[in-house]
C-alpha cells in the first residue's frame, strides 16, 4: 500500500495548479523512491516531468509499484480543500479504485478526509535521457515570468539566444518587437536572485510563449528557475521543489 | 510562418 504524509499540502497543490491546463488526466507513479509523473500536454508539444521523492515524505511506505491515474481537475477540487498549511497523507490499496487525501491542520483541530475517483490510463513511464546542455541559465523564476508575459503582448514566440554575455529573449509581433536581455550578476544577499549563464557553445531557438507562460504558473514552487538549451533540442524548464522537481520540455519552434 | 514540433519523437515517445 502506499502511505504519504506531506509536510505541507501547498507543494501538491501548486504542483497540480500549474500542471492541470497542460494535462488533464495522468499516472502518478509510487513507488519506493517517491511519487513521479510524465506526461504530455494534449496538443503533444510539451511534457511535463515531476518527482517527489521519498525523502520529501514523511512518513513514506509504497510496498510495490502502484499508479494512480488521476483526473488533475477532480484531484484540484479536493486539493483546494486543504489549507496550504497542512498536513497531507495520501493513501492508496496496492490495487486501488480510489485515493483517500486527509488533511490536517497544523494545530491539529481539523481533520479533512476526502477519497477521489481513480482511472485506468494507459501510460508508459518513460526514462527521459540526461543531456548535457549547451546552455544552462539560472536566473529568478519571478523574472522569467515577467518576461514571458511581457513578451506575449507582442508575440507569439520569443527566441532565446544565449551567448557569454548574456541571454537574450526578443519577439517580433504586428505591433512591433521588443527584447530583454539579462547579464549574469551574483546577488551576494540573496543568491536566488542572480542570474547565471553555463556556457559551452552559443545557442539561438524559438518557442511558443503560450506555452512559456503556462509553465510559469509553477513560478511559487521555487525562487529560481533553470533553463536548458541546446541547438535543435527540447528546452528544458525546471523548477526545483525541495525533494524533488517539476520539469517541463517543449519542442522548439523551426522556420518554414 | 513558424511549424510547432512536436515533442514525442525528441524522446522515442508514442
Amino acid at each position: 500500500m502506499l502511505e504519504a504524509r506531506l509536510e505541507q499540502a501547498q507543494i501538491l497543490k501548486k504542483v497540480v495548479e500549474a500542471i492541470k491546463d497542460l494535462v488533464q488526466d495522468c499516472n502518478f507513479d509510487c513507488n519506493d523512491a517517491g511519487i513521479q509523473l510524465q506526461a504530455m500536454d494534449n496538443s503533444h508539444v510539451a511534457l511535463v516531468s515531476m518527482k517527489l521523492g521519498s525523502e520529501g515524505f514523511s512518513p513514506y511506505r509504497c510496498d510495490r509499484n502502484i499508479a494512480l491515474g488521476i483526473n488533475l481537475n477532480s484531484l484540484m477540487k479536493v486539493l483546494r480543500a486543504a489549507a496550504n498549511e497542512d498536513l497531507l497523507t495520501l493513501k492508496a490499496e496496492d490495487q486501488p479504485d480510489s485515493l483517500n487525501l486527509l488533511f490536517e491542520s497544523s494545530s491539529q483541530d481539523r481533520l479533512s478526509e476526502y477519497d477521489i475517483k481513480l482511472m485506468d490510463i494507459d501510460q508508459e513511464h518513460l526514462g527521459i535521457p540526461d543531456t548535457e546542455y549547451a546552455a544552462t541559465i539560472t536566473l529568478p523564476s519571478a523574472e522569467f515570468q515577467r518576461i514571458c508575459r511581457d513578451l506575449s503582448a507582442l508575440s507569439e514566440s520569443v527566441s532565446i539566444e544565449a551567448n557569454k554575455d548574456g541571454v537574450k529573449f526578443a519577439c517580433s509581433g504586428d505591433i512591433g518587437n521588443g527584447s530583454v536581455t539579462l547579464r549574469p550578476h551574483t546577488n551576494v544577499e540573496d543568491e536566488d536572485k542572480s542570474t547565471k549563464i553555463e556556457l559551452t557553445e552559443p545557442v539561438n531557438l524559438t518557442f511558443s510563449l503560450k506555452y512559456l507562460v503556462n509553465f510559469c504558473k509553477a513560478s511559487s514552487l521555487s525562487a529560481t528557475v533553470r533553463l536548458c538549451l541546446s541547438n535543435e533540442v527540447p528546452l528544458l524548464v525546471e523548477y526545483q521543489m525541495g525533494a524533488g522537481y517539476l520539469r517541463f520540455y517543449l519542442a522548439p519552434k523551426i522556420g518554414d | 510562418e513558424w511549424l510547432q514540433q512536436y515533442i514525442a519523437p525528441f524522446f522515442n515517445l508514442n
